[in-house]
C-alpha cells in the first residue's frame, strides 16, 4: 500500500542452515536466530511471535514473514540477509 | 500412464535395478495424494530406506507413500490427502505401480503404469486447488531435503522466471542440488507468446510437453456428413442434436444466463470450460480452441475445433434450414508425426541465464491417463457429476513427472551420481526432435530433445558441475561473493576477482546456448569437460559436429579423447562463430562424441530472438 503499513509475506532467505535443526516441537537455535532478527527491526508493538509464518531451520536458512515495505527494506540491508522477497503465487502447469 | 512409457522406450519388462530402484526415494511437491489408489499399493514392497528421516503427518502412510505432509501458510494439521487430483496425477506418472485394466469410460485403456514402479513416494502437499504460494514451496524443499529424498517432482510454475535469489523453487532446488537431490519441473504453459521457459536455474531440469502417437479424436459429424474437429468425448454418442449459436455470442456462464439449449449442441466461438453451456441446458458443445493438440475432458459431450473449422461450421449452419451435428465417442488413433511439443508448452530463451539452454528436453504431457482423486470430477468442474480412479490430462506438469521417473531410473542404476551427472544423462541421450514439425525456435521450443530413459541409463560420457561450478556461474551473472558466501556457507571468497570473471557459457552445461545480436559478427567459446562413466578400461570417443549450415561455424579442439579409467574427466572447447542476419532467428547445430557404441549428444543454438 502506498503509506508501507500493509503487511504482506515476504521470504527472507538467509542461505545455507549453518545449524540444521530436527526440533519438531522445541524452539531451535535457527528459530531463536530468526526471531532476534526480526525483532530487532520491529517497533515496541510488534513481535516477530506473530510475524513469522515458518521458519525454515532444516535444510535452508530464512524464514517467511508478514512484513510491511519498511521493514522488508530494513531486513534487506542486515547482515546475513542473501534476499527478502515478495510471496509470489505459482501454478500448477 | 497406459501408453507413454512404451512410446519413449521403457516397457514394462525394461531392464531394472530393483533391489535399487526400491531404495529411491521421490519428492513430489504438488497436491498431494489420493493413498488409496491402487496406483499406490504397497504389495511386496518393503519397509522404507534406513536412511529416511521422514514423517507422515495427518495421512497414514504405507510402504508406498513413505512420508505426507502439506504446508499452507504455517497452519498446522492439514491433510496431505489429494483434494484436486494432479497430484496423484504426477505421483503416480513417476512411481505408480502396474495396475492392469484402468481407463477413463475407456479411453486410453491399458495397463496403467508408472516409470519406477518400485520407487517410493514422499508427498508434499503445497498447492491448494490452484493455489501454490512460495513460503510453502520453500517449507517443503526444507523438509524434503532434511528428509532424505532422492529427487524432487516439481509440476509448479510462473508465467514468468525471476532472478534465482527471488525465487523459491531456484532457491529450494540449489540446497537440494547441494545435498545430492535433482529437481525436475515443469517447463510452463505459456506457449510460444505467453510468456516465457519458468523453472530456468542450471541446477534443476526444466521440461517441455510433446505428444506420444496415441492420439485422442472425438468426431464431429455434421448434418451434411462432413466430418470435424478432435477431442476427448467420454459420453455416449450425441446423435443428431441441433446445432445452435449463443445469442450474445459468447458461452461464458454470465452471457448464457436465463437462455436455454436443452437438447441442442452450442457452438461456442470464444472459447470455454462448459460450465455455461451445461447450465444451459445444452446437450452437447463444440468449442474453438487454439490447443487442439489437447484432449480436455468436459462435463458434456464436447469437440474442440479450430477458428477455421469453426468458420466451416458456420457456412454449413447458415445455409442449412435445420442444422445438426453429432458427438462421436473419442477413439484412441496413431499420430505418426509424433512426437511433437505441445501448443502450450513454454519457450526460450531464458530471460534470467540467456547463455543457458532452457527447457532441457520434452517428455510425454498430452493426454497422460494416470491416477486421479475421488474427491474432484474428472473435468475439474464441480457440477459434473463424473468422478473416476484415473483421468486424463495434459500439461507440462505431466512432462516433469517423466523426467523425474527417468532421473529415479537412472539414479537406481548409478546412486553415487550427482544432480549434473543424472541431468547430462538425460539430456545428452534425448532422441532428436525435427524443428519442421516444432515450428517456433528449434532447441528453444524442445531442448535437446525427447527424453529416452533407456539410453540415459548408459550415456557414456556425462557433463558433471558441482556447487563450486554453479557458485562460479552465479558470479558471471553479477550474484556478488558476500550473497554467494552465504548461500553456500563457505568462507572463502567466492567469485574471483572482476577481471577473472567468467561467464556463464562456461557452466559445464550439457548443451550450448549463444543470443546473437542481428547483423554482428560473433564467436563464443564454450569450455566443456566429460566424464568417463562408460567402458571400465580404455575407450577413445570421437567429436563430430551435425548440422551448422551456412551461417555459423563450430569448432572442437580437440576431436578425439582417450580415456583410461573409468570416472577421468578430459576437457574440451566448442568454439562457434558466425552472424544471424537478421532478428528472431536460430541456428542449430551438435557437437556429438561417439566410442562407436554410445552417442554423447551436445545441442548448440544460436539465436536472435529477443
Amino acid at each position: 500500500s502506498s503509506d508501507g503499513d500493509e503487511k504482506q509475506v515476504y521470504i527472507v532467505y538467509m542461505g545455507h542452515q549453518h545449524e540444521p535443526s530436527e526440533s519438531a516441537d522445541g524452539f531451535s537455535a535457527a528459530e531463536a536466530a530468526h526471531h532476534k532478527l526480526l525483532n530487532q527491526i520491529l517497533d515496541d508493538s510488534s513481535s516477530a511471535l506473530d510475524r513469522i509464518v515458518y521458519s525454515y531451520r532444516r535444510s535452508i536458512n530464512g524464514f517467511a514473514a508478514r512484513l510491511t515495505e519498511q521493514e522488508r527494506q530494513k531486513l534487506s540491508t542486515m547482515e546475513g540477509v542473501v534476499s527478502v522477497f515478495p510471496s509470489r503465487t505459482y501454478q500448477l502447469q | 500412464t497406459t501408453r507413454s512409457w512404451d512410446f519413449l522406450g521403457l516397457p514394462r519388462n525394461a531392464r531394472r535395478s530393483l533391489p535399487t530402484e526400491g531404495e529411491v526415494i521421490v519428492g513430489m511437491l504438488d497436491t498431494g495424494v489420493w493413498p488409496d489408489s491402487p496406483s499406490f499399493s504397497d504389495d511386496g514392497l518393503g519397509p522404507p530406506p534406513g536412511r529416511w528421516k521422514g514423517a507422515c503427518h495427518n495421512f497414514t502412510c504405507n510402504n508406498k507413500i513413505i512420508g505426507a505432509r502439506a504446508y499452507r501458510q504455517g497452519r498446522a494439521g492439514l491433510s496431505p490427502v489429494d483434494t484436486a487430483g494432479h497430484g496423484s496425477h504426477t505421483a503416480s506418472t513417476v512411481a505408480g505401480r502396474v495396475v492392469e485394466g484402468v481407463g477413463l469410460a475407456g479411453v486410453a485403456a491399458g495397463s496403467a503404469r508408472g516409470g519406477v514402479p518400485a520407487a517410493r513416494l514422499a508427498i508434499y502437499k503445497i498447492c491448494w486447488d490452484d493455489f501454490c504460494a512460495s513460503e510453502d514451496m520453500l517449507a517443503a524443499f526444507d523438509d524434503a531435503i532434511a528428509d532424505g529424498v532422492d529427487l524432487i517432482s516439481f509440476s509448479i510454475g510462473g508465467k514468468l522466471p525471476v532472478p534465482y535469489f527471488e525465487d523459491a523453487a531456484a532457491i529450494g532446488s540449489f540446497h537440494a542440488m547441494r545435498r545430492g537431490v535433482l529437481t525436475s519441473a515443469s517447463a510452463g504453459n505459456s506457449a510460444l507468446t505467453g510468456g516465457r521457459v519458468c523453472n530456468v536455474a542450471p541446477w534443476m531440469l526444466s521440461v517441455a510437453a510433446s505428444s506420444t502417437d496415441r492420439r485422442l479424436v472425438a468426431k464431429l459429424v455434421l448434418g451434411n456428413g462432413k466430418t470435424i474437429g478432435a477431442s476427448v468425448n467420454i459420453f455416449p454418442k450425441l446423435e443428431k442434436a441441433p446445432l445452435a449459436l449463443p445469442v450474445n455470442g459468447s458461452c461464458q456462464p454470465e452471457s448464457l444466463a436465463g437462455q436455454l439449449y436443452s437438447g441442442k449442441i452450442l457452438l461456442c466461438p470464444g472459447g470455454s470450460n462448459g460450465t455455461g453451456p451445461l447450465r444451459a441446458g445444452a446437450a452437447g458443445t463444440v468449442i474453438v480452441n487454439d490447443e487442439p493438440d489437447i484432449a480436455f475432458v468436459f462435463p458434456l459431450p464436447e469437440v474442440t475445433i479450430t477458428q477455421d473449422q469453426f468458420t466451416e461450421i458456420l457456412a454449413y449452419v447458415n445455409r442449412t434450414r435445420n442444422p445438426v451435428g453429432s458427438i462421436h465417442s473419442t477413439k484412441a488413433t496413431f499420430d505418426s508425426e509424433a512426437p511433437t511439443v505441445a501448443s502450450f508448452s513454454s519457450t526460450g530463451p531464458n530471460l534470467i541465464s540467456p547463455g543457458i539452454l532452457k527447457p532441457d528436453l520434452a517428455a510425454p504431457g498430452i493426454d497422460i491417463l494416470a491416477a486421479w482423486t475421488p474427491l474432484t470430477p474428472v473435468s475439474g468442474n464441480h457440477k459434473d457429476n463424473r468422478f473416476a480412479a484415473y483421468n486424463i490430462i495434459s500439461g507440462t506438469s505431466m512432462a516433469c513427472p517423466h523426467a523425474t521417473a527417468a532421473a529415479a531410473y537412472v539414479k537406481s542404476f548409478h546412486p553415487g551420481w550427482s544432480p549434473a551427472m543424472i541431468m547430462s544423462a538425460l539430456i545428452t541421450t534425448a532422441t532428436p526432435m525435427d524443428p519442421g514439425r516444432n515450428p517456433g525456435g528449434g532447441e528453444l521450443v524442445y531442448g535437446a530433445g525427447q527424453l529416452n530413459p533407456a539410453r540415459a541409463r548408459d550415456p557414456g560420457l556425462v557433463y558433471d558441475a558441482r556447487e563450486d561450478d554453479y557458485v562460479r556461474m552465479l558470479c558471471a551473472e553479477g550474484y556478488n561473493s558476500t550473497q554467494l558466501r552465504a548461500v553456500t556457507g563457505a568462507n572463502a571468497a567466492a567469485c574471483p576477482a572482476g577481471g577473472e570473471r567468467s561467464a556463464a557459457a562456461d557452466l559445464n552445461y550439457p548443451t550450448m546456448a549463444h543470443h546473437a545480436a542481428p547483423g554482428k559478427n560473433f564467436t563464443v567459446r564454450f569450455p566443456r569437460a566429460v566424464t568417463n562413466v562408460g567402458a571400465p578400461g580404455r575407450s577413445v570417443y570421437t567429436a563430430r559436429i551435425v548440422g551448422s549450415g551456412p551461417l555459423i561455424t563450430v569448432a572442437v579442439a580437440p576431436r578425439r579423447l582417450a580415456f583410461s579409467r573409468l570416472l577421468q574427466k578430459l576437457s574440451f572447447t566448442v568454439t562457434v562463430s558466425g552472424a544471424l542476419p537478421v532478428g528472431n532467428e536460430f541456428v542449430s547445430a551438435a557437437v556429438v562424441w561417439s566410442d562407436g557404441v554410445r552417442q554423447v549428444r551436445s545441442p548448440i543454438i544460436v539465436h536472435t530472438v529477443d
